[in-house]
This record gives C-alpha cells, structure tokens and sequence, in this order.
C-alpha cells in the first residue's frame, strides 16, 4: 500500500508537472510530500510557478492561474486514474481566452477515456462540445431544456 | 461511453419531467443566470448519493423538492434517474446497462433503486465508489469552486491522491 | 444613534429592493433586522426572490443571481453614502450578457458621484469605460501598463 | 473628481515605476491571466492602509516586494503614492490635492506620508475613515469575492451598514 501510493504519487506529480507547463508554456509545478518519511500519512502541498517568475507562494497567484493550475491537477488525475464522467461547472470563469482555449484543447484530449459535462457562459468553451443543451427559465421558476447546435446561438 | 441520459423531476427547478441524453465526448449546458444549469450539475451529484445538501446549494435536503412557482404547485417529490452504459463492465453489476434512481417524498422518505429494484443507500455508495464517482469524487468540480483543491489542508489533498491510487 | 441607524437601514433597504428589481426585471429583496427590538445590536439579513420563484433560501441562489444580488446591495450602499471610489476586481465573472449590460448600465448611473476602478475580461464592461488601461506581464515577471482604445481591442 | 493619479514601483509585478492616471467615470483595467490586473487593485488598498496581509494575497507583509525574475534582482523596497483631487474638500486637509505615499522597506520598516510629511499609520488611518475609504469599506472588492456579502454573518452586515451610516 504504501509504495502503491508513492507510485500513484509520483505518477500524478509527473502528470501536474506536464499539464501545468504545458498551460503555462513554461514555468514548472509538481506536488510536495509535507513529510515524506510518513508515506502514506504525509500531507500534499502543491509548488507552482508561472513562468518568467520566481518560485511564491500559492496565494500570490492570479484567479485564472489558480483555476489554470487546479485544471491541471484534476486532468493529471484523470490521465491517471480516469473516472468515467467528470462534471465541471464554469471551471472557465476567470479564464481569459488563451486559457480558455488550452482548457478546450485539453479536455478534448481527454475524451477518449471520460465523459465530460461543462456548465459553461463561454463561447469557446461551448465550440468543444459535441453536445449542446440551452437551459432557460420559464414561468413558475419552471426550467426547460432545449436541444442546440453552435450555430443556434449568435456571436455577441 | 459511460454516462448515458439523465431523467429529472420534480427537484429543484423541473417540476416536469426532464430527459437529457448525453453523447460521448463533452456535453455543454448553456444559459442565462439562473435558468438552472447548476441545478441539472446538482442532480447529477444527488443520484450518485451525495448526502450533504450543502454541495447541492441546499439549506436542507427537503429544499431540493421543486418549490412551487407563482401558478404552480410545489412537488410532492424530487427523483432523479440517471443511466449508465455498462458494456464495458466499468460496474460491478451483471447489466449491459444500469439506471439508478432517487427519489425524495415530501414525508423525508427517500427511496433508491438501482434498475428498478429497492435497494439502500450503502448500495449506491458501493457501486460508485470503484468507479471514483463515489463522495469527495474530483469527477465533479461545483460553481465558484474549482481552485478549492488549492486551498485543502495539506492531509485533504493527501486524501484525494489517495482515493486516485 | 438609534434613529441614524434606523434610518440608514430603512433607506438602505429601499435602495437594495429598487435595485434588486431593476436588475432582476421583476422579483422581491430587502434587508432584515433579525432582533429589531434590539436596534443598532441586531444583525440585519438579506431576504432576495427572483421574478416568478417563490421564498427560498439565499443558498438556492445561482452564482450570476448571487453576484446580482451582491452589486444591487454595494449600489445601495453607494447611493445612500457615496464613497469617493469604488475599486471592482472581475464582479462580473458570473455574469451572462444580459446581466453584464444591466450591471455596466448602473455604473453608469453612478459615476456622478463615485469614480469607478473595474478590473474586468468582459467587453461589455470595457465599452461602458472612459479609461482603459492594458496590463500585460513581461519578461522577469515585470507587468507594464498601456493606455488602451476601444478600438485596439478586437473583437473575439 | 476624487481618484488622480496612482504610481506603484517596487510593489508585486511592478518594479519599475508604473503610473495610472485616472479619469471621471470609469476605468477598466484589462489583460491576460496572471498579468498584474488584481495587483492595481492591491496596490490600491495597500496605499490606503490596509494592515492585513491575506486581503492582498499575500503570506506575510514582506511578499509585497517584487521578488525578482530570472535576470532581475528583487526590489529594495515596495512603494505606492496615490494622489487625491481635494478641491471639493471631501478629506479634512487644507489641500487642493492630496498624496498619500506608503513605502516598505526589505528591512521590515515601513513609511508613511502626506504630501510628502512623514506620518504615522493612524494618520492615514484617520484620513481615509471619514471618506469611507477605512477598513472594511464596501468601496473595494476583491476577485472572487463578490457576493462575500451574501455569506456574511448577520453582526458583520451590520457592521457594513453602520460605517456606511
Ligand atoms: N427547490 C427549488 N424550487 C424552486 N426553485 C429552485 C429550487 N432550488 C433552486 N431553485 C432556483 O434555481 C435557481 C438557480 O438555478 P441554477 O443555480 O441552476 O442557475 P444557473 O443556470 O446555474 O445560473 P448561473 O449561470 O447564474 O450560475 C435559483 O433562482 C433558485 O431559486
Ligand atoms: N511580490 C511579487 N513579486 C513578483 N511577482 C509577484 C509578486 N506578487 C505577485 N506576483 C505575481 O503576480 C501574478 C498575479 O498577478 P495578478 O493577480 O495581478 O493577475 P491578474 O492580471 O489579476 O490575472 P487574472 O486575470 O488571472 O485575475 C502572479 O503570477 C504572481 O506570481
Ligand atoms: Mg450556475
Ligand atoms: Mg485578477
């Protein structure tokens, strides 16, 4: 068990590392073992660095590095261990559009082996998927849910 | 292929039955603020059996029922159905397809089933905790949350590595 | 004390519930004292509902109705004690476009007595600006700042 | 006319000195992810007094200095001015203009001044309470936090509405 989780470890640490550089185009990130001599009860800290930068703190990121960087983490959990279906909702708000457009580049490299439902206000986003569904308010507080192509909803 | 189609009703914003069929690939929910996008995230996140009604937006289980509009009456009860396709045999379940529903009555009773015969909770807990559907699952990230896995505490983060190995 | 309070709170209050309407088309807030028998000691709560949904919980609320809810009440607060400037760091992230357009709209209602800084990745926000600054980050994690038109901005 | 003119140097992502000036209206501050945007914003605050750290995204106060890049040393100092249009009268000192300067150096000390006056934080403290521009004003919100407001306990809404009372 315990060199199952130092394996599962490294292997994911590895996939965060690649994922994060890949969207960052550069700078580098792995995880951390808090206390690596307890194995298994050790803690996780997470190191990132955007490039050009000097290695900080986490809290120093902006809001799209952060989501940029969790992104990067959950899509190296998923190459390691795929869970089936993975529902994200606005993942994509602080994203500007470069990010926004890796984040879509990366989820479709990812959709050989899970299933993806994304909430979404964001154009590129939706230009991903191969399904659209248009949520509305009726009256009552009643929703109804409409079937769309891209082609349905205008450029703003 | 994995997720198949989802069947709503009664909870939250559907008080009329509501069907989406789910292709393989990505599947995006578009809309205005507050149409109910996050509400369908929200039934899919209580079929699987989440039973904090706090990571549905709810102060108490009983609000996930369909509250009625200005004309319409509120729900006697909330289900959700959900289907998986199987044939992979990703389900440690003898079907090529499994449908597994939750229902909530007004009374508090809450019934699950799993294609179509009653069964308990530790049930579905069981059958989607192999498949990393089960609680604490990264599968499903909520509004306003996705750098929340930056700020865990060093053994919640630990947990989630944990439950990947 | 007690009466300045009072009346503070009941013109406050007013101004969230016009807001509040104007932003949602419809609907119902206010602000409520949980103790008003206790005046300035009482904690003061929101009670919001959307056009055609009945009274629930501000829990059940969506994160664009949220983020609506919040700016209705800042704007309250601005009507009734103007503040200088007001600094908004991306409070539109929630937001869909219709609501984007109210949001940029009240700001402009109240640029008669308050000086707006918005930081923002939303065009239609950019459109209601006077001044728009450009940041971008350089080598050496050094950001430079530029004077910026609409017109050198393209559209997405 | 209140908000003139903003100059950050040493300050986050900013060690070179940076000016914004500032028009009537509205001014948006645009750009990609991790560009600096917010740090504008922090360099607001932080020249207005704010004494805690965490409201700036920062682990301790001296992380506000430019930590250097892969050719650039980190900064000396940190310091940000901002300049104030009076004429109105709005801030109670009998100056048309007025420029409040904030400067930290890597030594742990810390200057403040007006209009070039050494002063001590209490003064900055003083100034700004009158203009609702103290602690915890509603004047500012940060990323990610807009609908705080909602999440607040009720003591703490309260609070909100007696400052602005
Ligand atoms: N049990 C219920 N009965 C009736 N209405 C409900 C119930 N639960 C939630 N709602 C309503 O659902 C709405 C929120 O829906 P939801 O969170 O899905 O919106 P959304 O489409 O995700 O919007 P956004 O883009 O702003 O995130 C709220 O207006 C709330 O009043
Ligand atoms: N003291 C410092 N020295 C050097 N770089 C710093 C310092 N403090 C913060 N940074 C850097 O500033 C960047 C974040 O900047 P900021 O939060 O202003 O971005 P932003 O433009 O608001 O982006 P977003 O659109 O994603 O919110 C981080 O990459 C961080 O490393
Ligand atoms: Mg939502
Ligand atoms: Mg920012």
């Amino acid at each position: 068990v315990q060199t199952q989780f130092r394996d599962a470890f490294n292997r994911i640490s590895a996939g965060f590392a690649e994922a994060f550089t890949r969207f960052f185009g550069g700078g580098a990130a792995q995880l951390v073992l808090t206390a690596p001599e307890r194995g298994i009860e050790s803690g996780i800290e997470i190191s990132a660095r955007p490039p050009g930068k000097r290695q900080q703190s986490l809290a120093l990121l902006s809001g799209g590095e952060r989501s940029m960087t969790a992104v990067a983490l959950l899509f190296a959990l998923l190459q390691f261990n795929p869970a089936p279906f993975c529902v994200l909702d606005e993942v994509d708000a602080a994203m500007d559009e470069a990010n926004v457009t890796r984040f879509g580049q990366a989820l479709s490299d990812l959709t050989g082996q899970t299933q993806f439902v994304v909430v979404t206000h964001n154009r590129v986003t939706m230009e991903a998927a191969g399904t659209l569904y248009g949520v509305s308010m009726g009256k009552d507080g009643a929703s109804s849910v409409l079937s769309l192509r891209l082609a349905d909803i205008p450029e703003t | 292929m994995y997720l198949k189609r989802l069947e709503i009703q009664g909870f939250k914003t559907f008080p009329s039955r509501t069907v989406l069929e789910f292709g393989p690939g990505i599947t995006a929910i578009i809309g205005p603020n507050g149409s109910g996008k996050s509400n369908v995230a929200d039934a899919i996140r209580w079929v699987l059996g989440e039973q904090s009604p706090r990571l549905m937006r709810l102060r108490r289980m009983e609000d996930a029922l369909y509250a009625g509009g200005s004309r319409r009456p509120p729900s006697g009860f909330a289900e959700v159905t959900i289907w998986l396709d199987n044939t992979g045999g990703w389900l440690p379940l003898a079907f090529s397809e499994v449908a597994v529903t939750r229902r909530l009555h007004r009374s508090g009773d809450t019934d699950y089933l799993i294609n179509r015969q009653r069964v308990r909770l530790r049930d579905v807990n069981e059958l989607f905790l192999k498949a990393r559907l089960g609680q604490n699952s990264y599968a499903i990230m909520g509004q306003g949350l996705v750098d929340q896995v930056l700020s865990l505490r060093p053994e919640e983060r630990r947990a989630l590595i944990e439950e990947a190995a």
